[in-house]
């Protein structure tokens, strides 16, 4: 299994919008997919209707469960969160390890995916220690504005110091330029500006507002609108990444 | 002087963008405005060029210092924000009135302004605590999606609890409906529920690439494009906030 998490602690950048579409658009590929909601506000869980019934990841942190997820369809899991989810951080206080327990609870099931993708909220908290030192890779949406700009530096930051203490093997597999419209000048020069010093995916997700009504279906881009540019631009998406694991 | 909290959870809804441009209109209209920046992202600080030289929000809250602000003019100064805010929550567990550390910090300024504006981060932790337990009035900017709709409910929840027991008169001074672009059917729709349950400013800040451009030149909206939708959007809500403290 191959661990992907999706981060960046700027809000609204498609974090959630990416970790659905993405673990989609690989199980529609035959690639068997376990997505994981470590975000209190529960998006990806509400974006594809898989809401906690009491078996989410707060009990999974806690120690009372396994990873049980719910399934969306033969090759597409998800493992929901729960609003308790950002009470952890202080209830975890004094735990040993405490940023292992996704990744040993994680390593229970890795034999029966292919994939698990990690939605983080807006943070660099515990929660997004955890998924930074469980996972192989390390996606990082950015909406090319300069507020998102700024944040940058301090998140690739955090990830150097988990590489040196708690996760070695972590690499930066590229930042995603989303929300992208051409029309704007903005773009266009923050995006530039970012290329020259990150490492950018070719794939850019543009503006489009079939991405932001899927949800409201409970539903990933390629069932809500097939021929949308949002799924054109997560189908190419998929094919980009899946082609960094050949 | 009134305080006015700028809080969602939710992130990239345009709190920063609200708490920069609302405090430029008040300070326009003769008011005395002190902006606070309680987010360790520091977007407000950077928005307006006041990024922190040691003297921030951080070193308030562990004591070292009293709220001492960059003055961007005579009616608009901002005390900035730092990275070591997001550390506040683990230090501060055991301190005692730990919700109280910004009203009392600001108790000793307020004689100095007419209005103090909260840019607070996408959480509800400690420091948003703080915000809630410190200030007369909340609004809460809204971006008309599904995703954003999702916590509002917790919110509210969270703002009763504080009502209830650490600060009695808040209200909320309503939801303010942002980045609305009267294209899209899913902002009109939306934006339609929203105002059936909450109360909602009549004015709406429109989608306008002005306001995301403004903080590229350190700059508030009326000084860096004074005749765009956004200058227009944000004078309006200046106005409907005045007339509600008449
Ligand atoms: N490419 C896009 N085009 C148009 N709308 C988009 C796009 N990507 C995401 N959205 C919408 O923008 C909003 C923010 O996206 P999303 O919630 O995925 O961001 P996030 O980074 O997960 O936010 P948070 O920081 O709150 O977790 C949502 O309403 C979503 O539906
Ligand atoms: N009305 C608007 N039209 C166009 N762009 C906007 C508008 N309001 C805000 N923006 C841009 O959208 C992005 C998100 O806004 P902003 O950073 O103010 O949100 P926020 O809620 O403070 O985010 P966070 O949750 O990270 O603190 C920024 O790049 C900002 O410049
Ligand atoms: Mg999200
Ligand atoms: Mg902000």
């Amino acid at each position: 299994m191959k661990t992907i998490a999706i981060v960046n602690n700027k809000g609204g950048v498609s974090k959630t919008t990416t970790a659905v579409n993405l673990g989609a658009g690989l199980s529609r590929k035959g690639q068997k997919v376990l997505l994981v909601d470590l975000d209190g506000q529960a998006n990806l869980s509400q974006s594809l209707g898989a809401v906690s019934d009491g078996i989410d990841m707060y009990k999974v942190f806690k120690g009372d469960i396994g990873i049980t997820p719910h399934k969306i369809n033969e090759n597409l899991h998800v493992m929901p969160a729960s609003e308790l989810l950002a009470d952890l951080e202080l209830e975890l206080v004094s735990e040993f390890e405490r940023e292992r327990f996704l990744k040993n609870a994680l390593s229970e099931i890795e034999r029966e995916y292919d994939f698990a993708i990690i939605d983080c909220g807006p943070s660099k908290g515990l929660l997004t220690v955890n998924a930074l030192t469980a996972c192989d890779d390390i996606i990082i949406p950015l909406q090319s504005e300069y507020l998102a700009l700024q944040g940058v530096r301090s998140l690739t930051d955090l990830v150097f110091r988990v590489k040196k203490s708690l996760n070695p093997k972590v690499r930066i597999l590229g930042v995603l330029i989303t929300m992208y419209d051409k029309r704007k000048i903005l773009n266009k020069s923050i995006a530039a500006e970012i290329s020259q010093h990150y490492p950018v995916f070719e794939t850019i997700i543009r503006e489009n507002v079939s991405l932001a009504e899927a949800p409201t279906a409970k539903s990933d881009i390629f069932n809500y609108a097939p021929r949308s540019m949002g799924a054109k631009d997560y189908e190419n998406l998929t094919n980009e990444i899946l082609s960094k694991y050949e």
